[in-house]
């Protein structure tokens, strides 16, 4: 179990409050607006009106405690910056801090922040991607050439044929490595026998060019 | 190539128009802020100053015809509501809103949107779980029961060891299905006799226990 503090009780500081704290987490939220404060009571250990800028309220938080101290101050770029590096300098073992453009991440970084998130940023991404490849539901990069996709199919000249008569590994340089056929019916590592179906999602593993490739062929 | 209609540039909004606009789609941005409007000249294909809940101005820009629209107005969730609806009823084709709590969501889905985005809660649960699961890098929810997940080797009693030295499949019911020892050097479904080093990350499937048990003994 580990401890955080969450400076910045908005949508994010207050979703990621919220998870930790459903994760039995030791979690203290502070946000300096007294209203949002007394809503998340319900969900921290612990909870304080405070302002991120006051060294002596931090200090009495004995915020060099926390394993984590989370800066989630959005929109007062100012504030985010002097928050951080006062959060840093009383001993801080860990700091997140939210940015709201490169250049202030830029400025967090220089200053002690050892990791920095861009919520809305990283999310237009994501949802940019769902929306040009609506078919490829999830993927990670496992290197700049390769990555790990799961596609939907919806190709009707792929359905009710075996994965060897479709022939991935020669015919798409795709390698097979699970085959959902329905939310509770899913076959890991599957044997060339088994058969596609439309709207089965699988996962392939392969160069990033072979599953965009697989995907436009696909959709 | 799709057309996309984006209302509201603020930070997710903007983030998903440079996204898309990088990637040679049409893009419209619209905002009632008139310098944001002039930000975002530079990267959309067409920009317009607007206010959203504007029936004759989102007629006259042929707001049906896109295949795309995005209404992404946060804090002001009347104005998101009321724009959404207006969207619907003049004909668009595929809508994507973005909700600000889970009643807000109820309500767009309620009243058209076809797909609804939480940003900020999104990322705080993302955060949540980098935080808590430092060496799970990365992982997708195969089924409520199988996942797949990207976990960085950090226990020495696993160094230097080979795949069925360390006997994953027996050991920890875990199919290991890449090895990345480097940003340039990953071995795709591995050799039993693939040695394992400190720090390589290993792609596996198995069940979320047996995924979160690994972690918890790597870790
Ligand atoms: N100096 C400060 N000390 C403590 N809390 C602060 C300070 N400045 C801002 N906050 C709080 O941080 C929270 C998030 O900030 P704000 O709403 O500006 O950003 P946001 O980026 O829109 O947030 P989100 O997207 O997470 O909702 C607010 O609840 C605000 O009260
Ligand atoms: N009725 C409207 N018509 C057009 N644009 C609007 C309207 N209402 C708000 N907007 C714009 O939507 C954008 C996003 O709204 P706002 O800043 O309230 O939300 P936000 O959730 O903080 O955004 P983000 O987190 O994406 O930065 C703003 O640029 C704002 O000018």
């Amino acid at each position: 179990k580990q401890t955080f503090a969450i400076i910045g009780l908005g949508r994010f500081g207050g979703s990621l409050l919220k998870k930790l704290a459903s994760a039995h987490q030791d979690v203290l939220g502070i946000d300096c607006d007294e209203e949002l404060v007394e809503d998340y009571m319900a969900f921290a250990t612990h909870t304080a009106i405070a302002d991120g800028q006051d060294e002596d309220a931090l200090r009495a938080l004995d915020i060099a405690s926390f394993d984590h101290v989370i800066i989630a101050i959005g929109h007062n770029i100012q504030a985010s910056i002097l928050t951080t590096i006062l959060v840093k300098d009383l001993g801080a073992k860990h700091i997140v801090a939210k940015a709201e453009t490169t250049t202030h991440a830029k400025v967090l970084a220089r200053i002690g922040a050892d990791m920095i998130v861009h919520p809305e940023a990283e999310m237009g991404r994501r949802v940019a991607h769902q929306l040009m490849t609506p078919n490829i539901l999830n993927y990670i990069d496992l290197t700049k050439d390769y990555s790990l996709a799961e596609i939907r199919i919806t190709n009707t000249a792929l359905a009710n044929k075996s994965l060897s008569a479709i022939d991935f590994r020669n015919k798409y340089r795709l390698n097979v490595i699970a085959v959902r056929h329905s939310s509770d019916n899913i076959k890991i590592t599957p044997q060339p026998d088994e058969v596609i179906h439309l709207d089965d999602v699988l996962s392939v593993i392969g160069k990033n060019r072979d599953v965009d490739a697989f995907d436009a062929e696909n959709s």
